[in-house]
């Protein structure tokens, strides 16, 4: 502790100038903008960083065990080998890739904050929906879309039959209609029991990619639940929390990026 | 190739000539100075106030070498620019001159998780960026 003292007060010991100096090498290093964040909220959602949180120190790990798979459980795994902070419920599709190559591949990974949420519940006429939009911060410089993933978690709730299975739909709203239905295009589909809880993954890479590449196109998603019957469920009946739910379980859009041509090292 | 001859005028960093059995002469070896040897400054991001917007790491290690090489080629440069012209004249000269201790044998990769404009987490990396390990 005593050296890790020495260590920690070193920067302490510096002047002004070579402080300076210091902190600009580091936010150069680390490639962050400038200046810390204007105005952060109060009480932010906290799924998203906690996710992102388990991801840093799997790609972290990685990093110092030079090029072994990411650490994780691969059970639980989301479909793009999240960690294991955030596993995911099993999904249709019985193929996982191989654990993390998505999250080792990428170079960068941005999660995004639910911004708008409408829905159509028991109060109104079936079928029921809810809908999901996201703030998508502008494509990183040089680097394209290798997946994104909508995530949402899923609670137990009273009046469900454990066994019961439940059709969880995914759409992309391609083209909005006054009186009419908009236009959707089904992204993914997750079957699952009713009385299942935990996190689920659902891939909308191929929405997320016309969204970056034309902002104005991002109208959202649309989420339907309906039982093997095909009769229409809310999403709230059943456990799925919404922006007005517990801040650890808000859902979030997470998109992977790969760098199109190696980076080069900026000079400095 | 050409063996250096005695009464040569002495190379202007004054460079040791190997004595006759091939060890090289120390002209700081017992001065007392202490050896070259790897050095961390660390930086803790809330020193900085970052702590609201970068998530991860919660501070940044500078590694840099200090101290007297094995092998001074002079007094005049600090460890790491003496690694590297060290470093150039091993390549010129693998039998006389041994291998820089200083010279970066590894580059790693950092990370780092920070809150952009919009709330939004973004998670960077970077591939071969930073030196953690050195031949000291």
């Amino acid at each position: 502790q005593q050296a890790e003292a020495v260590v920690h007060s070193s920067f302490r010991r510096l002047s002004g100038r070579e402080k300076k100096e210091m902190q600009r090498e580091i936010l150069s290093i680390l490639g962050l903008p400038g200046r810390p964040r204007p105005h952060p909220p109060l009480r932010p959602p906290s799924s998203a960083p906690l996710f992102m949180l388990d991801l840093y120190h799997a790609v972290s790990a990685e990093g110092d065990e030079e090029g072994n798979a990411v650490p994780g459980n691969g059970a639980g795994m989301g479909k793009f080998g999240a960690a294991d902070g955030h596993a995911a419920l099993p999904t249709l599709s019985t193929h996982t890739p191989p654990l993390g190559t998505v999250v080792s591949e990428a170079d960068t990974v941005m999660s995004f904050v639910n911004l708008v949420e409408q829905e159509r519940d028991l109060l109104q006429p079936r079928p029921y929906w809810k809908e999901f939009r996201f703030d998508l911060t502008p494509l990183p410089q040089g680097e394209t879309v290798t997946a994104a993933e909508f995530r949402i978690y899923k609670t137990l709730t009273m009046g469900q039959r454990a066994n019961r299975t439940l059709h969880i739909s995914v759409y992309e709203i391609q083209r909005e209609n006054r009186h009419r239905e908009p236009e959707l295009v089904l992204l993914d589909m997750q079957s699952l029991p009713a009385g299942q809880e935990g996190w689920l993954a659902f891939d909308v890479t191929s929405a997320s990619n016309r969204w970056l590449l034309h902002p104005r196109s991002n109208l959202g998603i649309r989420l339907y639940v309906e039982t093997e019957e095909d009769r229409s469920l809310s999403a709230g009946w059943i456990g799925l929390v919404g922006r007005r739910g517990p801040r650890s379980k808000q859902p979030f859009m997470v998109t992977f990026f790969r760098a199109s041509q190696a980076p080069c090292r900026p000079p400095r | 190739a050409l063996k250096p001859h005695p009464r040569k005028k002495k190379p202007k960093y004054d460079l040791p000539v190997p004595s006759i059995h091939g060890e090289v002469s120390q002209p700081h070896a017992n001065s007392g100075r202490q050896a070259c040897k790897k050095h961390e400054l660390y930086v803790s991001f809330s020193d900085l106030g970052w702590k609201d917007w970068v998530l991860a790491p919660t501070g940044y290690s500078a590694y840099y070498c200090d101290g007297e090489c094995l092998y001074p080629l002079g007094s005049c440069m600090n460890a790491t620019n003496h690694a590297l012209i060290q470093q150039v004249v091993h390549l010129l000269k693998p039998d006389e001159v041994p291998k820089a201790c200083c010279a970066p044998t590894k580059l790693s990769p950092i990370s780092v998780l920070f809150y952009d404009d919009n709330n939004n987490v973004i998670l960077k990396k970077h591939r071969n960026m930073v030196v953690k390990t050195c031949g000291c």
